[in-house]
């Protein structure tokens, strides 16, 4: 089971765009796919229309569960998509007061590791959307992880926040002993524009070793995408967006396989 | 003294943005102003060249004199920005541990209330930029704030939030007894995009009574301007995202001549 947690401070960089268009394409393969939200904002619980305000069972069920160590099937807080083979693990906006709940509690960081034991048959992949917010949740997400894409836009406020986003992965990796990879996707690259060239030139010069190769450019259907709730790669297979995270998934994929 | 507080949950919706193009507008115009930044990440931080890593007063300091009660100069923790009449209340990341060291104490909704109270002769303007996250920090800026200013992206997924944005800030006003009002702002509208077109229907049909007439259109030189390190207005000042932010504030100003 490969698990890929989606992560950045910065908010409104395309974390939750990227987590969902990775599983749509994988879901397509083939590949049993779970999708978690860990975003007291529940913008991937929205995307498939439910209602993290409403919502019964998530991911905060799993996090109470832990504090009051009583054993909650896991299955029994999972949704199902409309798509065949992805399934959701929704965030309520409860998760907002975890930090202040639990926050100075030990032992917090790995309700979301633990949870995922069981079902390490269950699915291939899991991909984890995060909060733009370093906390309890964030903590989860990289204990958890194999791989942690980092989108960042191709633009200057973006690339400032970027050598904080290093060091705090850097501490978590340090103080839980983790093995996770970094990699940095440049994100909503529009070429029409010359701060989003310099801002790829300074990452291709300062960040190289964790850098992807290509770009994910603009495009105004990731907008329509979202309306449907549905991927762009399953709603609009040939645009622009799907066809570069069709090519960042073939690469992680062909990276997982040497690793 | 007018004190605003820019806000919304949603990431990457375009507060940092609001808050320096209309701060921006307000210097030039004569305008005494302070900018405040309470969000952990410090893009309004960075914006003006500082890091919000190594920076050694802040809004931090405010905090931490409070719970220590000591008294600490205001004037100390303020820097001035490279434009005239425009002075910043930096962010330093330190206050990401907030929530978890005062989330459950009494009495710390009131700390940037207090700090302004001893300003209120020398500035004519504040304008607050707040994180994208629920926390004892929003509540401070809509505690002392006369007014809310919501960016809201004109897409799909950011309208699911603003349902739950709403219900925060009554659930806030009712507590502290507070009379702000919201003005809905939407931002980076996109006349090409059906996405961009429908979102604005849907909000002019269910927020009428606290939208604003006019939007913020999609402009690239945000980005440009960010990269300089200046207010759009004061570095492109024809172009469309200024205009826009020209009228918001000629608005904003008659409205409060009203009230
Ligand atoms: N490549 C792209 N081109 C154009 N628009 C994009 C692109 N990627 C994402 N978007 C749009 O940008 C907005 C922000 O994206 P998204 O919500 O995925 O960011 P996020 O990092 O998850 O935000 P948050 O910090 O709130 O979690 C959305 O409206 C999305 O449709
Ligand atoms: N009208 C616009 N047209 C095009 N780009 C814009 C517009 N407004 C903001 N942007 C760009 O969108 C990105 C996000 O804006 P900004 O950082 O102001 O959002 P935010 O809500 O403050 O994000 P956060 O949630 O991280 O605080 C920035 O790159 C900014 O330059
Ligand atoms: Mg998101
Ligand atoms: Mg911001």
């Amino acid at each position: 089971m490969r698990i890929w947690a989606v992560a950045n401070q910065k908010g409104g960089v395309g974390k939750t765009t990227t987590a969902v268009s990775l599983a749509g394409l994988l879901a397509e393969k083939g590949h049993e796919t779970l999708l978690i939200d860990l975003d007291p904002h529940g913008s991937l619980t929205s995307y498939f229309g439910h209602d993290p305000d409403t919502i019964e069972k998530s991911v905060y069920t799993l996090f109470q569960a832990a504090v009051n160590q009583i054993k909650v099937p896991t299955a029994s807080v999972m949704l199902q998509t409309r798509i065949s083979g992805l399934s959701l693990l929704p965030a309520s906006t409860a998760l907002v007061s975890l930090d202040r709940q639990f926050g100075s509690r030990g032992g917090m960081g790995l309700v979301i590791h633990n949870a995922l034991r069981q079902w390490s048959d269950r699915f291939d992949n899991v991909i984890i959307d995060c909060p733009p917010m370093l906390g309890v949740l964030l903590v989860n997400a990289l204990a958890c992880s194999d791989r942690v894409l980092v989108p960042v836009q191709t633009e200057f406020l973006a690339l400032k926040g970027l050598e904080r986003i290093k060091h705090t992965f850097e501490r978590v990796r340090h103080a839980h002993k983790l093995p996770f990879e970094e990699l940095i996707i440049p994100t909503m690259f529009d070429r029409r524009t010359r701060a989003s060239h310099d801002s790829l030139k300074f990452l291709r010069e300062n960040y190289a070793e964790t850098l992807w190769e290509m770009v994910i450019p603009v495009d105004t259907n990731f907008r329509e995408a979202s309306k449907a709730g549905l991927p762009l790669p399953l709603f609009k297979p040939q645009s622009r967006g799907s066809l570069a995270y069709k090519a960042l998934l073939d690469d992680l994929l062909e990276r997982d396989m040497v690793t």
